[in-house]
């Protein structure tokens, strides 16, 4: 038996606004710690991970450990009946094809549960290195949304330079070039409002705008966003979900043909 | 620039 319980559909609703454009279905593989889900889009570009602790939901109960394959198209469907305020509960038997979202308004009255047919899909899991980034920034998740929006109208690819002055990110293409600098916040009065950089070695690397902008999708969930780069490895841009857990991109570098 | 794999960087568990 699989039973897990958030008092508010609001965080669900956000964690599926910044998957279900980059993946059409995807793995949630369920255990007594949590729930992950870890998936390639269709190019095999990029890698989600998603991470929720199970001592983070209001009530979390898994006897066995589950994987349940979803189409998230379907589940962002189901998840828009929900009201934001609404207790859902997610349920699914041992062994069964199908999972149940169930939606309880706050005084109880209204108690609506969808059920959605479980997928089998035969998804890679890739294995992710422990590594030491040579520059990781934190900074405004709104900026970080905010110029990969600007840069994309530049180019279909964004450099992205970390020196210990600041980060810097350029876009050139037929109608001109963008670039914008940030240097690393002197005073900090609002956590959420600094730029925050910890580098080892500076990194200049290259990256299609596309993905970047398909990250920020997660922007709701966090005010702060953490990029971690090394040369010649994928960029990890992190947002953490309260105290749920967090979601990572991971995006494969553009290199010299 | 070509667009590189993330398979290339990550192994198959």
């Amino acid at each position: 038996m699989f039973e897990a319980r958030l008092m508010n559909a609001t965080i669900l609703k956000k964690i599926l606004d910044a998957v279900k454009d980059l993946l059409n279905e995807g793995t949630f593989d369920c255990s007594d710690s949590g729930i992950q889900l870890q998936a390639m889009d269709n190019s095999h570009v990029s890698l989600v991970s998603l991470t929720l602790r199970s001592d983070s939901f209001d009530k979390f109960r898994c006897d066995r450990n589950l994987s349940m394959g979803m189409n998230l198209g379907t589940m962002a469907k189901i998840l828009k009946c929900a009201n934001n305020d609404d207790t859902v509960t997610i349920k699914a038997q041992d062994n069964a094809d199908t999972v149940t979202f169930m939606f309880e308004s706050q005084n109880h009255e209204k108690v609506s549960d969808y059920e959605m047919k479980l997928m089998n899909l035969d998804q890679e899991h890739l294995g992710i290195p422990d590594t030491d980034y040579s520059c990781v920034v934190r900074m405004p998740s709104m900026e970080f949304a905010r110029i990969c929006r600007d840069l994309a109208q530049f180019s279909e690819s964004m450099v992205i330079c970390c020196t210990k002055e600041g980060v810097k990110f350029s876009a050139s293409g037929d109608l001109g070039s963008a670039n914008v600098k940030l240097a690393q916040t002197s005073n900090v009065d609002k956590e959420e409002e600094a730029v925050i950089i910890e580098m080892q070695e500076p990194v200049t690397l290259t990256f299609a705008c596309r993905y970047l902008n398909a990250f920020t999708k997660a922007t709701p969930l966090c005010n702060q966003v953490q990029l971690s780069m090394s040369a010649d490895v994928p960029l990890v841009v992190e947002y953490r979900i309260s105290d749920l857990g967090h979601i990572r991109y991971y995006l494969a570098p553009k290199i010299e043909e | 620039m070509a667009q590189s794999s993330i398979t290339s960087y990550f192994s198959t568990r």
